[in-house]
């Protein structure tokens, strides 16, 4: 057995910053890979290629000459995608008004990106799990807010009707309050408030209860560090 | 002709050799999720004339290749390095419990040459 060079030793620390990597300090994270961080590696350059390559579910063909830097089924720019979850309270607020059925904070630390990295995309999922009798024949108004705790700091975000709560919902926040400047913040904090469309004050608090603890969030962040991308070959003369 | 023949018992022409990358190997298994090893290869082998020739090499190499064969002493042989590598992606957990997705290039050499 050779001696290997430990990720605390001056030449491990090393070598892990020269590729970008910041191992976990403990024990071996526990958390699961979410689907869409194994569909994007499967079909990401070489993947397949790479002996020993782990996974679920059949092998994607891989495409003969993708794009440098791009995310292809993401259609953006970008080297690296990071699953964010959301660090936020646990349990929903009381909402203040009649008509809200949820009203949620959410908290994402972005302190790992780097100056140098680009942002591309920051797309938020929401996944309510939602029960039955809430999932059945009900439309939503939902609304996000910068804010922290029951705070909301001025106008939404964003303010969406949403058809039905069974599958994911997508959003876009690349350019919208916080992410809409130069700068990268170190976290990001919001407001999600959920109402029945039309006002309707008629849902049991309960199931309402029951929404807000069975959503999860979390944020699929790409960034482009365009360093360690291969330049464009040059044309000949 | 006896000075550009390569001397006997030295390594084979220039050429990639098989490396498999196994994360295991270096402890970094707990937190690299996918690939859990690639094969990297390597390049290994004399850059002698006239083999520097039959290869991927710089102009500039046959002919300090040339020179090698004609005063071993005064000039080196060219180097046998990569001349074309690939990417790859890594699926890794990093110390924010975030699940990342990170690609690299130049990881895997596909070919090797005389420079």
């Amino acid at each position: 057995a050779q001696p290997q060079p430990s990720p605390l030793s001056p030449q491990g620390s090393a070598l892990l910053q020269a590729l970008g990597l910041r191992p976990p300090p403990g024990p071996p994270p526990t958390r699961p890979v979410p689907p869409v961080m194994w569909r994007l590696f499967r079909r990401a350059p070489q993947a397949a290629e790479s002996h020993g390559a782990g996974g679920e579910g059949p092998e994607v063909p891989q495409e003969p000459e993708p794009l440098p830097c791009h995310v292809k089924e993401l259609g953006v720019p970008g080297n690296i995608v990071r699953h964010v979850l959301d660090g936020g309270a646990a349990a929903p607020l009381e909402p203040a008004l009649g008509s809200l059925c949820l009203e949620k904070p959410l908290f994402f630390n972005l302190s790992f990106l780097e100056p140098r990295e680009q942002l591309t995309l920051v797309r938020l999922e929401l996944n309510f799990g939602a029960p039955g009798a809430l999932a059945a024949g009900q439309g939503w108004e939902l609304s996000l807010f910068q804010g922290h705790g029951s705070q909301l700091w001025g106008r939404p975000l964003l303010s969406r009707p949403v058809p039905a709560l069974r599958e994911p919902l997508h959003f876009e926040l690349l350019g919208l309050g916080p992410l809409g400047n130069a700068s990268v913040p170190q976290n990001l904090s919001l407001v999600l408030e959920l109402s029945p469309a039309g006002g309707d004050s008629g849902l049991p608090r309960g199931l309402c209860a029951e929404l807000g603890q069975s959503l999860e969030a979390s944020l699929l962040v790409v960034t482009l560090e365009p360093q360690l991308c291969r330049p464009p070959l040059r044309k000949r003369r | 002709a006896t000075h550009l023949a390569p001397p006997e018992g030295l390594d084979p022409p220039c050429k990639a050799r098989q490396l498999y990358i196994n994360f295991r190997d270096v402890g970094w298994h707990n937190w690299i999720i996918a690939p859990r090893g690639f094969m990297a290869n390597y390049c290994q082998g004399h850059c002698f004339f006239p083999a520097a020739t039959k290869m991927s090499s710089f102009n500039h190499a046959v002919m300090q290749s040339l020179m090698h064969s004609v005063a071993p002493t005064a000039t080196p042989p060219p180097c046998c390095v990569p001349v074309k590598l690939s990417p790859i992606s890594v699926l890794f957990y990093d110390n924010s419990d975030n699940v990342v997705l990170r690609h690299y290039e130049d990881m895997v050499v596909d070919e090797c040459g005389c420079r």
